[in-house]
């Protein structure tokens, strides 16, 4: 943990606060009682007792505002800073300012920040802590999206507060419940941890091999599609992506919405077209184009605008030769070749898999371009194939990039 | 995900205005009277990764581009 320079503090135990306005994502109540049980959090480790006044100074004023709003931090917009605030002190100090271009909820969900969390943070600031570089902590600067169900202060921070105002005088009866028990259907534990996707534990420095989880070594292991991404390589599988990437040396399991929020998850099929840096995913009839988080406007499109015939209802499997500029698509035992330059499907296809693959007698479920080498991949194997000759060089479990 | 090459430029500058709002950092001017720091807004990086319990290498990374991108606290993270 940290505090302020010359660690100012509080030097009363009643401290007042004020709701001065509210944000139009949640209902007045909910903003209350986030507040609230924000303010419960540092009560229940501390001596110090916060009191709601409707009117008049307070010495922590709440608000939400968006842009410059009166001081000397203007907020950005949605993500970035979500708010900030004063450490103990006359006027401004203590107060505590919420980016209205937020969009705020109650609890953790995937479309917003929970008031809950970001609040109990921006109220450590108010009583006098700095940030904590503690992975986990409150006031660890960076928002991690968590369960906040029976939510309860780290440690660290309780060190902290209680370096500058002590230990409560009376035990608490009861441990601090954050929010009563949620829906179901608002988020599951498992689901909270994902939120924030391409964050990676920032302790971890770089481990001479990856840890490997167990579900990444079932030796049944198969996978919807598979692609390159800047140098990536992400295989799906249902609603989760699996992200191998040079930059670092363990193998991340995210959900897909996590990149990409508004794609329906269950890719049939995906492929890079490195030079355009596009990615392509296919699902059921219809493709999208990414660029990194971005989708492309215009999508989904039929994939009959690529030259499929109304017949062709689902691609299997895509893979895209960087050399030849050319994209194969497998649709049972078929496959067709996609000219990315003229951008249409080559005459002559589709042909048999078999007859111009050898060794590859089966459909495909997901293909890869890597190396100089394809991927393809059937069930839990997959089978490497020379680009140029097309012959089959060896066959292997499709765990294999995942270090078992 | 990686940076494609036409968007470092702008990473740089993203870069810059992260470590200036959270990290103090100034861009020197010349002073005939002060050392140069040839590269301060590495050593903001440093400190940066440093602070996250990044690999502190001084380089603007992917992991450390990434951790700049995550959504925050406004308050910064060192005081001059």
């Amino acid at each position: 943990y940290s505090t302020f320079p010359l660690s100012p503090k509080w030097k009363k135990e009643d401290v007042t606060y004020r709701i001065l306005n509210y944000t139009p994502d949640m209902l007045q109540a909910d903003v209350e009682e986030a507040i609230a049980k924000a303010f419960q959090l540092w009560s229940s480790v501390t001596p110090l007792r916060f009191t709601r006044v409707y009117s008049g100074q307070a010495d922590i004023m709440i608000s939400f505002a968006s842009g410059f709003h009166g001081d000397f931090y203007p907020f950005d917009g949605p993500g970035g800073t979500l708010a900030h605030a004063y450490p103990p002190g006359s006027n401004i100090g203590g107060d505590a300012h919420f980016d209205e271009d937020e969009n705020w909820t109650k609890f953790t969900t995937y479309n917003g920040y929970s008031l809950f969390l970001v609040a109990a943070h921006e109220l450590g600031h108010s009583l006098g802590l700095g940030h904590s570089n503690v992975l986990g902590a409150l006031m660890y600067p960076i928002y991690m999206a968590r369960d906040t169900r029976d939510y309860k202060l780290p440690q660290d921070d309780i060190d902290g507060i209680q370096a500058l105002y002590g230990r409560p005088k009376e035990p608490p009866a009861l441990p601090t419940k954050a929010f009563p028990p949620q829906e179901p259907t608002e988020m599951t534990p498992a689901e909270a941890t994902t939120e924030m996707p391409p964050r990676k534990e920032p302790t971890e420095t770089t481990p001479s091999k990856a840890p490997v989880r167990p579900q990444d070594c079932d030796p049944h292991l198969s996978f919807d599609a598979i692609t390159t991404l800047r140098g990536e390589t992400l295989f799906f599988k249902g609603s989760y992506v699996w992200r191998k990437s040079p930059y670092f040396s363990d193998i991340e399991h995210d959900t897909i919405s996590s990149f990409w929020p508004s794609l329906v998850a269950g890719f049939d099929a995906a492929y890079e077209v490195d030079k355009r840096d596009r990615v392509l995913f296919f699902k059921d009839n219809h493709y999208w184009a990414v660029s990194g988080y971005s989708i492309e406007p215009g999508f989904p499109k039929p994939i009959q605008n690529l030259g499929f015939p109304t017949s062709v209802r689902k691609i299997d499997a895509a893979v895209h030769d960087e050399n030849t500029k050319k994209t194969y698509f497998f649709v049972g035992n078929k496959y067709w070749s996609f000219n990315e330059n003229t951008q249409s499907m080559e005459r002559g296809y589709p042909r048999k898999i078999a007859s111009d693959f050898h060794g590859i007698g089966h459909t495909v479920d997901a293909a890869l371009q890597k190396n100089g080498l394809f991927y393809f991949f059937h069930g839990a194997n997959q089978y490497e194939v020379d680009i140029k000759s097309k012959k089959l060089i060896r066959k292997m479990k499709s765990n294999s990039w995942f270090n078992c | 995900f990686p940076v494609v090459p036409e968007k470092e430029k702008e990473e740089m500058q993203f870069a810059k205005k992260y470590l200036e709002n959270f990290y103090d950092f100034k861009e020197e001017k010349s002073s005939l009277l002060k050392r140069k720091n040839l590269n301060p807004m590495a050593d903001k990086i440093r400190e940066m990764q440093s602070f996250f319990g990044l690999e502190v290498t001084g380089e603007l990374n992917h992991k450390t581009l990434a951790m700049m991108k995550q959504p925050r606290c406004g308050m910064p993270d060192i005081r001059s």
